[in-house]
């Protein structure tokens, strides 16, 4: 089983879109999926149609041990793929669990029971590098990072590799970055073109040769309560998700 | 003195860019103005130029009441413009203050000092409703929320709306969104123009009628030290960023 975080503290730089359609891609090439929501906003558990305002219970209960991940695991309109949601009650994780011993490792440990029954479970993180991203990357065995193909990218994906390996010092030996993911790559400009140049010469080993193009129908579908696989089958957006998904497939090889 | 919070939860949507080259407009058209970030990522501040690394006192020391911020104001290649910057010391104070009384309103004691010096002081916010956010909101007048011309904009405006009539009620009577700023708009698609249009009939009194359009000059300048107006003079983006400046004067008339 794969664990993967998806994660950049950066705001909108594709984390959700990304769970969403390369967890869609996966699962539409014979993977068994299940797409956690870390994020208190909610972004893909409403996306896949989940209504967020009316959870019994979500990954906030996890947290605080009272349900386990499989007790909330929501089937989609994808074969393959589960979510576990969340919603704006996991704010307050930052601070009810402040003072909880080893409170880093609960994610970790809520995994674990998930180990035989899924191919990849994939992690939707929050913009920032607070309780719930350690969390995350402590739980893990990979990260990928998406990045916005514009120069604020690069400045962040120091601070974003200087914490992963930090969290890789002293919680979690395992962990690594196994993939940068070209995101919202704008084909009229250049601008796009030197900045995966740039990222190339750093991460070579890293970047996935898969780019996700800009696209108005990857904008458009968060509302459908589809992914783009089933939104619009036949779109660039479907295209490049499913060469990553490709590619993320033949990196099981090395794992 | 206008005191302005850009605010939105989600990540990437235009409040840093915003900050700097609205803030840069008015100080152009001869205001005098404040950037004050807010957020423990900096980006406005290294925007400006300002080392994030090598702060000796920045917003954490204003949070903790070490400094004023008159003491951490950097002046900038901006004539009229100052910033108080921040770095990832600032993420701390989530959990430094959660539990000192009264920490909604640090901030807010901290800009009553400016109140004679200055013309406008505008809020950089992280895309978090943390306690960082619920500080800008309890210390300001006026909310302006940028916002992406995409599907998922509208989602998040309902929340934050909430939380600001939250913040109204219970500590702020005073606050009030002022001003909604439709930003990274596509002018080739047609998605761009219905969201705007869907803001409109929702909003139509809030929404400012300058529209900031998708423009490379915009995603290249904020590793070159310099706001729109510096770097790109005749772009685009300075146009549609002093276009929106002197709208926002215009709203002087009624406050
Ligand atoms: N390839 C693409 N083409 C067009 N629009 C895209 C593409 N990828 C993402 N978007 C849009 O850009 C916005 C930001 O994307 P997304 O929400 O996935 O980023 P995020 O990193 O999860 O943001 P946050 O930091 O707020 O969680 C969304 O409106 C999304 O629909
Ligand atoms: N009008 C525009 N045209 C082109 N690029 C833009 C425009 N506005 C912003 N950008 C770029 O989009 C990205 C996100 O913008 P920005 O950082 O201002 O958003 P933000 O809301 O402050 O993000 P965060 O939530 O992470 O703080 C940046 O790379 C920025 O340079
Ligand atoms: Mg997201
Ligand atoms: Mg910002």
């Amino acid at each position: 089983m794969r664990t993967i975080a998806l994660t950049n503290q950066k705001g909108g730089v594709g984390k959700t879109t990304t769970a969403v359609n390369l967890g869609a891609s996966l699962a539409k090439l014979g993977k068994r999926v299940v797409l956690i929501d870390l994020d208190p906003q909610g972004n893909s558990s409403s996306w896949m149609g989940i209504n967020i305002n009316e959870l019994d219970k979500s990954m906030f209960d996890v947290f605080h041990g009272d349900v386990t991940i499989s007790d909330i695991l929501h089937e989609t309109c994808v074969g393959n793929m589960w979510v576990a949601p969340s919603n704006v009650a996991l704010a307050a994780i930052e601070r009810t669990l402040v003072n909880t011993k080893e409170n880093d490792s609960i994610l970790k440990n809520s995994l674990s029971p998930l180990q035989d029954h899924y191919d990849y479970i994939i992690l939707d993180c929050p913009p920032s590098l607070g309780l719930l991203t350690v969390n995350a990357l402590t739980a893990v065995r990979e990260v990928f990072i998406p990045l916005e193909t514009k120069v604020l990218a690069l400045n962040g994906l120091v601070t974003l590799v200087n914490t992963v390996n930090l969290v890789k010092d002293k919680l979690n030996p395992a962990l690594e970055v196994t993939g940068i993911i070209a995101c919202m790559f704008d084909v009229r400009t250049t601008l796009s073109n030197e900045v995966v140049k740039r990222i190339k010469d750093k991460f070579h080993d890293k970047l996935f040769n898969s780019v996700i193009r800009e696209s108005t129908k990857l904008a458009e579908c968060p509302i459908s309560g589809q992914p783009i696989t089933l939104y619009a089958p036949e779109s660039r957006g479907t295209q490049d998700y499913m060469d990553l998904a490709r590619e993320v497939i033949e990196g099981e090889k090395k794992k």
